[in-house]
């Protein structure tokens, strides 16, 4: 039994999830030009997705009934760990020419992680 | 290192990782650094001198609306109703400070007049400017330290000794043209009579002229603001000469020149690029 849940405790270590990631635009010299904010937390996403049928498979009951019956096609590549939502940030920053410009940029942050 | 976003480290890092051969993980990292360029939509590495000055009105703008903001501070006095709704419906806001070597300023008896021309080349054919406010500031208090956007109560008599507040007229005009030796041809966008006595912003809507110069339905020949001070004809030249000094538009009419960077006129336009929400995040949209 410790044997297993020792396995079970790994496996859900490693399984796809989204990891903490904050980044510092002084690490990256940007804090010339970024007036604010000072770095933002973007997360990232990792792991693995080990479902026997991947998202992206349609796992439908009848899907998975169907499957079973056909077998499943090695050639189907694995499911990626991937970001399913993502929200933006904003940025008060000085341009090229010296202008100051509020933008709005989609997709900066993750939050949420799937297999698919 | 000063053209790329990618800092010199983390391009050492990556070339040195031995994954590809050293051309293939060069024009990679140019690529990737082209994708980080487009992505903030800019040309090259921005590399801002010290003396870039941020308006206090965008870093309020940035506090109260971002998405990432704090929320914590409150709608500035003197931002324009037009202001609010058009940055609830923009995703981008930028600010301008108006080209000094092209300015023109006239004062005749009861009338300072300027002409302002602002360079938006920079802005990008994919951003449709829906809004544009042109701010002043007004400053009832002679050289006093720098503005900020909360509005001051002037507990002095105002102008070394002149009674508190004044009336102004403030026009704003769209210059369609300048014949020689005449008076520009202009249109007016917005006009306001100010009458207390607070040092403040005033925001004036000049979307229609904005929208079509970045349309490019039409030529940018800058505006006019025209200060009336009607009831200047009372008063001695002094005294009156002091009275037009408060519409701070032109460095020459504000004394403190440190501050200056802060009192100057502002065009602020707000536009979209199709790409994504509203810079103006209310708490309600985020949940």
């Amino acid at each position: 039994a410790a044997l297993r849940k020792q396995r079970r405790k790994h496996q859900h270590k490693a399984s796809c999830k989204r990891h903490a990631l904050y980044v510092d635009f002084s690490d990256v010299g940007w804090n010339e030009w970024i007036v604010a904010p000072p770095g933002y937390h973007a997360f990232y996403c990792q792991g693995e997705c080990p479902f026997p049928l991947a998202d992206h498979l349609n796992s439908t009951n009848h899907a998975i009934v169907q499957t079973l019956v056909n077998s499943v096609n090695s050639n189907i590549p694995r499911a990626c760990c991937v970001p399913t939502d993502l929200s933006p940030i904003s940025l008060l920053y000085l341009d090229e020419y010296e202008k100051v410009i509020l933008k709005n940029y989609q997709d900066m942050v993750v939050e949420g992680c799937g297999c698919r | 290192g000063a053209t790329g976003l990618i800092p010199e480290v983390g391009r050492r890092k990556y070339s040195e990782s031995g994954k590809q051969t050293p051309e293939r993980s060069e024009s990679f990292l140019h690529d990737f650094e082209l994708r980080l360029l487009t992505m903030f939509g800019l040309r090259r590495r921005p590399t801002p001198s010290k003396q870039a000055a941020v308006p206090q009105y965008m870093v309020d703008l940035y506090r109260m609306h971002s998405a990432n903001g704090d929320h914590s501070a409150k709608r500035p006095k003197s931002m324009g109703k037009h202001a609010e709704r058009a940055a609830s419906k923009a995703n981008t806001i930028r600010s301008f400070h108006h080209e000094e070597s092209m300015e023109a300023l006239s004062r005749l008896k009861g009338k300072t007049t300027q002409q302002f021309f602002f360079n938006l080349t920079s802005i990008p054919d994919d951003e449709l400017i829906t809004s544009a406010e042109l701010r002043v500031y007004r400053d009832q208090v002679m050289g006093a330290a720098p503005p900020n956007n909360s509005s001051r109560n002037s507990s002095t008599t105002g102008d070394h000794g002149a009674p508190a507040g004044g009336i102004h007229r403030i026009n704003i005009y769209e210059i369609f043209g300048v014949p020689q030796g005449r008076e520009p041809l202009a249109r007016l966008l917005d006009t306001r009579l100010v009458q207390d006595s607070l040092s403040r912003w005033e925001s004036f809507d000049v979307s229609p002229a904005v929208s079509q110069w970045t349309s490019g339905k039409g030529r940018n020949h800058g505006f006019m603001v025209e200060v009336h001070h009607p009831e200047q004809g009372e008063m001695d030249g002094e005294h009156a000469r002091r009275r037009s000094r408060h519409i701070r538009v032109s460095r020459s009419l504000h004394r403190d020149q440190d501050s200056w960077p802060q009192a100057r006129p502002l065009l602020v336009t707000y536009g979209h690029d199709g790409r994504g929400d509203s810079v103006l995040h209310t708490r309600e949209k985020r949940q």
